[in-house]
């Protein structure tokens, strides 16, 4: 479960 | 922990000191080495190396750089998992980008960015955050083409060790 929420939070910085 | 030799100098600082001429590869070597057997090394250590790549010192951040490399191509899954997230290739757009530290960095530590970024698209097609990444920074015109690799990055990883000289 931690996993999952590391990775929905896991985003592209903007540029 | 601070991944630490006999001395008690970090091997990171080690393996990236600035004062050194050239690259330390059995200083890289040892590094990758303690990743391999620290428990914390995969999870750490690429947070040591965005530091270091951020240096406003041009040698330091390049030696971090060729250590990156060496440790995507010798320290395993859960090292390679841990780069190929958007949370460690911010750290690498960070780098180029204006928006942030693009404008102090110079061309030389940005074209060693580009081709490995370019390199691990090649290498790990599987890794969509890479390549999302790396599309993204040509999109913004912060890559402008793509970068011919050097003859020693044909060869697909896991790369041999280079002869210390």
């Amino acid at each position: 479960l931690g996993e999952e929420s590391e990775e929905r939070d896991d985003h592209l910085l903007p540029m | 922990g601070r991944l630490k030799g006999k001395s008690g100098r970090g091997l990171g600082d080690k393996a990236t000191d600035p004062s050194m001429s050239e690259q330390d590869w059995s200083a890289i070597q040892n590094f990758c080495d303690q990743v391999n057997t620290d428990p914390n090394g995969p999870t750490h250590t690429p947070w040591l190396l965005a530091h270091k790549i951020q240096s406003p010192q041009e040698k330091e951040a390049l030696y971090a750089l060729t250590v990156l490399e060496m440790c995507v191509n010798h320290c395993g899954e859960k090292f390679h998992s841990e780069v190929a997230k958007f949370r460690f290739l911010n750290e690498l757009i960070k780098v180029l980008s204006p928006k942030y530290l693009g404008s102090w960095t110079t061309e030389k530590v940005k074209g060693r960015i580009i081709e490995i970024l370019y390199s691990w698209t090649v290498w790990f097609p599987e890794d969509i955050k890479i390549r999302d990444a790396y599309q993204m920074l040509k999109k913004q015109g912060i890559i402008k083409q793509d970068p011919k690799l050097p003859v020693d990055k044909i060869l697909p990883p896991p790369s041999p060790w280079p002869k210390s000289s």
